[in-house]
């Protein structure tokens, strides 16, 4: 069975696009298959998988909006070939108004998506959606279609501030949308071991999340950051950067604890 | 008149909340009356100026939602009696679908604030408003009422991939909702002095914008990212960081710019 994390947080800059291009990178290197959904306008994810989404491609959106097949947004990404990716485009950024009048509005990615996986005879071992930093109608189609919630939390202040607003939003999905939707992986992200609220932030989260908070921290590094200047990942532009090494590190974790 | 600013920009954790309420506490501090409006439902700018905002507090989404006037909606900062703000609460997560279907949708905060700024013999000379990492309902409405944008961008790779989309907005935004609003100014931040990829973005920023560009730039520092743990500004926790002072030096260069 396919697992589709849903990666998602609604505050801004936390590390949801870098999670979920170098996890998929590095799964990817491991041999599995992985597609990608890009679901944010800004089109991150795109960018630094090496993917074309200029206006004219066909993207996310026209797979919602339009109900293009999901097979005919895919490309193929440069860095490997058992990394699919569906780009985002401009288009999206309409996209929480237009859905908000449409019938089945939360449920148009899970339709496409289920349609597309079980007309493979291999389908994916793992889908990644990247999400927008907003709990719109995006985000409530991407938890509606996944099976897990990957939640990236940024070693910051702000960080838990948001959390609980995140949690009720998911026991709602829950109830009304995806009873078995589940929270099964928290991921720290720009650790700074220098500073005594990164140490701090680790501690609460663990607290908060003793089961599904990752042993991998992701350090911050300026090699990650780097990456998608040049279209790609971390895992591929500096593989043996710290950067590199804790995504590799996180991404065997998941594959180690399947679905909680 | 009031100069009222619009701090936006979708991509997320890019300064924003950080930019509004350091400003506005370096002007306070230079004698100036500032009003901050919290328009992010996570509600940082709110707990960095040290005001309650919990689910029951009368808040931004009152007024949008409910009409109710500005007024019985403001608390003061306990950092600065000159520094007044409309805290946000959690209500605001639902806004942006519930005025969707609302008479005059775009216009509920320039109609509250104008009403507002009115009615005082002593308005304040400076608004800012905080917007979340979207350009849905409630940045339009920022734009709407606001008289000039401020435009925080981050020293990273991305900062640089959403900002068309922003000034496509904002040219819709003068075209049918707001013709006197300007994009003033905007504000380097997260700068590391120790990467080539951070005065690459400040190279490409002051050639796209080279008047609206303050000579200050944010430098990355630590002590910023505390500061909100103790409910305070940097200015207030560490008022001689190089964030404090950069921060300082930024809110005196728009001071003195006036409405550029
Ligand atoms: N471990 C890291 N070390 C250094 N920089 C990082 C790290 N992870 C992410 N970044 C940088 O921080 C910024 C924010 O990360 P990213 O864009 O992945 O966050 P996001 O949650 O997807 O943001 P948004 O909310 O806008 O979608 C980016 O410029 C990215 O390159
Ligand atoms: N100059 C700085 N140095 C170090 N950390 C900073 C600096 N400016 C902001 N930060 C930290 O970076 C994170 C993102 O900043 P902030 O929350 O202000 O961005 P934002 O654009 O308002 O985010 P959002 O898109 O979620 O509203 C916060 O944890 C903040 O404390
Ligand atoms: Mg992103
Ligand atoms: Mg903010």
């Amino acid at each position: 069975r396919t697992r589709i994390l849903t990666v998602v947080n609604q505050k801004g800059g936390v590390g949801k696009t870098t999670s979920a291009v170098n996890l998929a990178a590095a799964l990817a290197q491991g041999g599995a298959r992985v597609l990608v959904l890009d679901l944010d306008p800004q089109g991150n994810a795109s960018t630094a998988l090496g993917i074309d989404h200029h206006a004219d491609v066909i993207s996310t959106y026209d797979v919602l909006i339009d109900g293009e097949p999901l097979s005919t947004a895919i490309a193929i990404s440069p860095q490997n070939k058992l990394l699919q990716v569906v780009p985002s485009t401009i288009h999206l950024a309409g996209a929480d108004l237009e859905l908000a009048g449409m019938e089945r509005r939360e449920h148009r990615l899970r339709e496409a998506l289920d349609a597309h996986l079980s007309s493979l005879d291999e389908p994916p071992h793992y889908v990644f959606i990247d999400c927008p930093p907003s709990l719109g109608l995006l985000t409530i189609n991407a938890f509606t279609a996944a099976t897990e919630v990957l939640l990236p939390i940024q070693c910051e202040y702000y960080a838990l501030e948001g959390v609980s607003q995140l949690l009720d939003t998911i026991s709602r999905i829950q109830a009304h949308l995806n009873p078995k939707l589940i929270v099964s992986t928290v991921l720290l992200t720009m650790f700074d071991g220098r500073t005594l609220l990164s140490r701090q932030v680790v501690d609460e989260v663990r607290a908060h999340f003793p089961d599904q908070t990752l042993e991998a921290v992701i350090p911050r590094s300026v090699r990650v950051s780097e990456a998608p200047g040049y279209g790609q990942t971390v895992i591929a532009y500096d593989p043996n950067s710290p950067g590199a090494l804790s995504y590799r590190e996180a991404a065997a974790e998941i594959a180690r604890r399947g679905t909680a």
